[in-house]
């Protein structure tokens, strides 16, 4: 499953 | 966190800093895209908006923060406090030839069809394409200050470290944001012209630089 970005970069 | 994404975020700063400086200690925006910033600016606001939402560590909110704070402060000094300076006849790149499309293909091609998510694909689509304004004002002045092609460099610098922490993170944690890389790696394409004419000639001590 396509792996969702935790959006933990700036 | 890895060494690469953190000397990213660090040159990006440093970018930020060296710009906001120039700026303000030469009471003066001359040769600055004043639409850059605000495309920058732009980027901050519409990707930070988790800033209240989610919560990831200090290290992350700080830098959400601090960019937000030095963006619209720059965006300040160039469209208010120096005003006088700013040359907009040369920043003449017209923004919503960026604007429409990145819009459009962040309705299009994003993961999934939410205000929050959209707005962040919106970002990470404009900043790849944020820096044209500054490259085509450079390109059509014919010269670049050597400060403002410090901070194009630490800019550039910024985004192909990224590029080094995604191939890291691919390798360790089998993290892989396609949308986050195909931008970058378009954004970081933008450079390389810049990065040949900043080696080739600011560094040869010729101070400016100016295009053949």
């Amino acid at each position: 499953e396509r792996h969702i970005n935790p959006k933990d970069e700036l | 966190m890895n060494i690469f994404r953190l000397s990213g975020d660090v040159c990006h700063l440093v970018a930020i800093i060296i710009l906001f400086l120039k700026i303000w200690r030469s009471k003066s925006c001359a040769g600055i895209s004043g639409k850059s910033q605000l495309l920058f600016a732009l980027v901050f606001t519409t990707r930070y908006l988790d800033l209240f939402t989610a919560f990831i560590s200090i290290y992350n909110t700080v830098m959400k923060v601090v960019f937000l704070v030095l963006a619209y402060a720059t965006v300040s000094l160039i469209y208010f406090r120096f005003r006088k300076s700013y040359d907009s006849e040369s920043d003449s790149f017209r923004v919503e030839f960026l604007l429409v499309p990145v819009a459009g293909l962040s309705f299009l091609e994003n993961y999934s069809f939410t205000p929050l998510e959209i707005l962040w694909t919106f970002s990470i689509y404009l900043e790849s394409v944020a820096i044209l304004p500054q490259l085509f004002m450079i390109t059509k002045t014919g010269e670049a200050e050597s400060i403002t092609t410090h901070y194009l460099f630490f800019l550039g610098l910024y985004r192909t470290l990224y590029l080094a922490n995604w191939v890291w993170r691919y390798h360790e944690e089998g993290f892989f944001d396609q949308i986050a890389v195909v931008s970058g790696v378009v954004q970081t394409i933008f450079y390389c012209d810049f990065f040949y004419l900043y080696f080739t000639r600011v560094l040869r001590g010729s101070g400016k630089m100016t295009l053949p």
